[in-house]
């Protein structure tokens, strides 16, 4: 459940834009 | 130049280009439980961006599992209560004959950001949290 948790988290964090 | 909590009032795609934008309207929305409208929205995002080849075939297909299962499978969920039935048994179908396609999540994405648009986006717009921030 962890791993699919954190594939879902590294999936929205790869769609916002970086820090400008 | 325009500071940045003006442009977020332009459009909901201003507000969800900026970082500190983006976190000021997620702290709205878990205010009124409804964070998972934004998370969706950025995991189809996400989900488009990972390139079909072999090596993350199965990466693809866990991912769609994981985004059908935490907000799609749910009729209560607040995501799924905004999506069309034809839009979630299209889904559902994709992730049974596991069909993943880079597209499959788009019409849901296209339903949840008109309903941001019409509905949450205006109230962050006119909420404490964005008017104290501005």
């Amino acid at each position: 459940i962890d791993s699919e948790d954190d594939l879902l988290q590294e999936c929205i964090s790869s769609a916002m834009p970086k820090k400008k | 130049p325009t500071p940045p909590y003006l442009r977020w009032a332009e459009s909901l795609h201003s507000l969800l280009d900026d970082q500190d934008g983006i976190n000021l309207f997620r702290t709205f929305l878990k205010q009124e439980n409804c964070a998972d409208l934004l998370d969706f929205w950025f995991a189809c995002s996400g989900f488009r961006k990972l390139e079909p080849c072999d090596s993350n075939e199965e990466k693809r297909l866990k991912l769609a599992k994981a985004i059908y299962k935490k907000y799609i499978l749910d009729n209560n969920g607040i995501v799924s209560r905004q999506i069309k039935p034809a839009t979630k048994s299209f889904i559902k179908d994709c992730v049974i004959k596991q069909l993943i396609d880079p597209a499959m999540f788009d019409q849901a994405q296209t339903e949840i950001q008109s309903m941001i648009e019409e509905n949450t986006y205006p109230l962050f717009l006119k909420s404490d949290i964005y008017l104290e921030y501005t």
